[in-house]
């Protein structure tokens, strides 16, 4: 009984806002004028469900880093820690495949034990000294967030590129402590005005 | 192909391989 799990563990993934995709460099690749207002919208809406947020992990592309300096304003007091696990990637060849976007195979193999690495160290069920329910948010990026909600529901992972996610939204899946998961909202992005909802 | 995926949850899933 003392190494089960008690808690309940919330992670909110948040896809980074609209960007310029024109740079080649990713400090090039930096959030668009309505990409700052849709992290406001973001920052605002998570601010306003009223939880205390334990901490927030970003990727450490230069677009996540700059939809949590903006959605960090709104969440006073949480801690941000960065990784290079959730940075963008090519998860696993999708299926069914697609002409427009074709990595290189070479790619599947680094980013996918890459990203396959993000998914194992941050979604599990709570370690059993965890007493009280957890709040996360992590930052990062569309092709990340479709693996990890594939993975954590226990489909089929190549079939990632059947979601889409808009900018900023907001994806909310719950691990019990039984390892039970539930995704309670995916890609949510509702508290957006419509014309500045975008998927760039 | 990482994971089960063959329609019946393993309640272990988190619990077979190291985190990272």
């Amino acid at each position: 009984d003392n190494f089960k799990a008690r808690a309940t563990r919330h992670i909110f993934l948040i896809r980074h806002s609209q960007y310029n995709s024109d740079g080649c460099l990713d400090k090039d690749r930096t959030l668009t004028e309505l990409g700052r207002e849709q992290a406001e919208l973001t920052g605002c809406r998570l601010a306003s469900l009223g939880i205390k947020f334990d901490k927030i992990v970003h990727s450490s592309m230069t677009r996540a880093i700059e939809t949590t300096d903006i959605i960090s304003k709104y969440l006073p007091g949480v801690n941000r820690i960065s990784t290079d696990l959730l940075r963008e990637g090519a998860p696993i060849e999708p299926d069914p495949p697609v002409s427009e976007w074709k990595p290189e195979a070479r790619q599947y193999y680094e980013d996918g034990a890459r990203i396959e690495a993000a998914f194992r160290n941050f979604i599990h069920r709570a370690d059993a000294k965890q007493e009280e329910d957890s709040y996360e948010i992590f930052v990062c990026h569309a092709n990340v967030i479709r693996y990890i909600v594939c993975r954590a529901l226990q489909f089929p992972p190549e079939g990632w590129l059947r979601m889409s996610l808009n900018n900023g939204s907001i994806t909310h899946l719950v691990i019990r402590p039984s390892g039970r998961v539930a995704l309670r909202t995916l890609g949510d992005s509702g508290f957006m005005p419509p014309e500045k909802i975008t998927r760039t | 192909r990482p994971g089960p995926c063959n329609g019946v949850w393993d309640s272990n899933w988190d619990k077979r391989e190291p985190r990272s």
